[in-house]
């Protein structure tokens, strides 16, 4: 996180809030929500509190613009520039203005409202951009469904420099953003898609191409805003071009872009029994069409062309894949079934039914 | 994935560069800032500060990686100090 030049800061921690007009393109008790929710985004892991005050001068005023308002930095129409604010202070200090003409959404079309809101009013509380990619205050826009929305552990260590924790007697956390490189680095979900591999994290996921050095590091969302974060398994089906997506008991399917429609669907529907509440892992080998489901410290077996799960299952994963009794991830590649759990990693070669080599779990990214 | 660079009018693409950068990196605005001859070109300067802000190669060149970032949507407020 960054302060702003200056360290300016709010003297008192009962800030007022006004909102000067609305968007003709939200209704208004959605924008009257997403910034009551922008809010309480800082409120929740500070000791400010914010009272809405109407025809009167406010600390935070609240307005949409349009190009040229009369602050010396005029909008430039749709896309680019979204919103500024500025730093706490007298009279323009802590007002927020917003691009009217960008198209805003409660959802995950066009802007989310919310979101920037809650950016801006981290400029507003004395928060400068953070170079950290998954900070809120980082500067360029991405998506993250409202509902899901968690501050960043990066935004909660910058205000809270600022203003102090909050009352609450126990402290909120948030999400670290994930960096290839960690040591402590562990993976929701992995699959391969079309020659790269994609680790997924909360709401990211590492992109790494095998001709590229670098790790590339991507929201989900940034792909497909239609997932949630969180993903708990996901698997190439090469033959079929696609990827299955698997989070509590429900499943997306992929290709390319696009999510095809219909999806979500429940996993029972691939012969789950109800028991079965997640997918911890899964691969599919492309050499016989099967595809391996871990769940627990048992797998089943499922035959993709008769769209069944194979009889004899569940097993124990003990008893087919040696030591490897519980298993966060997994992928296929050139022949190997590649195992996560925690931070090791297990080369398991499906021929000879062992382990060939134990590894870190970063052990892809050329740490 | 991935996706073809499109091929970029060398003059677009530096009136992009330049005005990102007078936008959030304090490039004053100067008729040829790209064709100064004495000392490091300021424009390459603030270049290297965007790229290294963003974990970008640092190359003070607007190469497809940098350019793609300036074409983000964003937040009006500077990276830097004004």
């Amino acid at each position: 996180y960054v302060f702003t030049p200056g360290n300016p800061k709010w003297k008192r921690n009962n800030l007022t809030y006004r909102i000067l007009n609305y968007t003709p393109k939200m209704r208004r008790a959605d924008v009257d929500e997403a910034i009551r929710k922008a809010l309480s985004v800082w409120s929740n892991v500070t000791p400010l509190t914010f009272q809405k005050v109407e025809d009167k001068e406010a600390d935070i005023m609240i307005s949409f613009a349009y190009r040229d308002h009369r602050d010396n930095s005029p909008f430039d129409g749709p896309n680019g520039q979204l919103a500024h604010a500025f730093q706490p202070g007298e009279g323009i200090g802590g007002d927020v203005h917003m691009d009217e003409e960008e198209a805003w959404t409660k959802d995950g079309r066009g802007y989310n409202l919310f979101i920037v809101l809650a950016h801006e009013l981290g400029h507003s509380l004395g928060l400068s951009h953070s170079n950290d990619p998954g900070a809120l205050m980082y500067p360029t826009y991405s998506y993250t469904d409202p509902n899901e929305f968690l501050l960043p552990q990066d935004d909660i260590d910058g205000i809270q420099a600022i203003y102090g924790q909050s009352n609450t007697a126990v402290q909120p956390t948030g999400p670290v953003t994930p960096e290839a490189c960690d040591p402590n680095l562990t993976f929701d979900a992995i699959t391969t898609l079309r020659g790269e591999l994609f680790f997924f994290k909360g709401r990211y996921m590492l992109r790494k191409h095998p001709a590229r050095t670098e790790t590339e590091l991507n929201f989900i969302s940034l792909f497909w805003p239609k997932l949630p974060s969180g993903i708990q398994a996901a698997y190439e089906n090469v033959e079929r071009d696609e990827i299955l997506i698997f989070k509590e008991d429900k499943y997306w399917v992929i290709e390319g872009y696009d999510v095809l429609p219909g999806y979500p669907k429940p996993i029972y529907g691939l012969g789950f029994p109800k028991t079965v509440k997640r997918v911890n892992a899964a691969y599919n080998d492309e050499a016989t069409g099967k595809t391996y489901f871990f769940v627990a410290d048992r797998y089943w077996r499922y035959d993709e062309k008769k769209k069944s799960m194979d009889h004899g299952y569940p097993r124990k994963i003990v008893s087919d894949f040696g030591k490897i009794g519980r298993v966060d991830a997994a992928f296929q590649k050139d022949g190997y079934v590649y195992f996560f759990h925690g931070t090791t990693q297990f080369q398991f070669d499906p021929r000879a039914k062992r382990i060939v080599r134990q590894m870190k779990s970063t052990s892809w990214f050329n740490c | 994935f991935p996706v073809a660079p499109e091929v970029e009018d060398e003059g677009k693409t530096l009136q992009l560069v330049e005005s990102y950068l007078q936008n959030f990196y304090n490039l004053q605005k100067d008729r040829h800032p790209h064709l100064r001859s004495h000392g490091e070109n300021p424009l390459n300067t603030k270049l290297k500060e965007m790229q290294l802000f963003f974990g970008l190669e640092v190359t003070g060149k607007p190469d497809l990686d940098t350019l793609e970032v300036m074409k983000k949507p964003r937040c009006g407020v500077p990276d830097v100090d004004q």
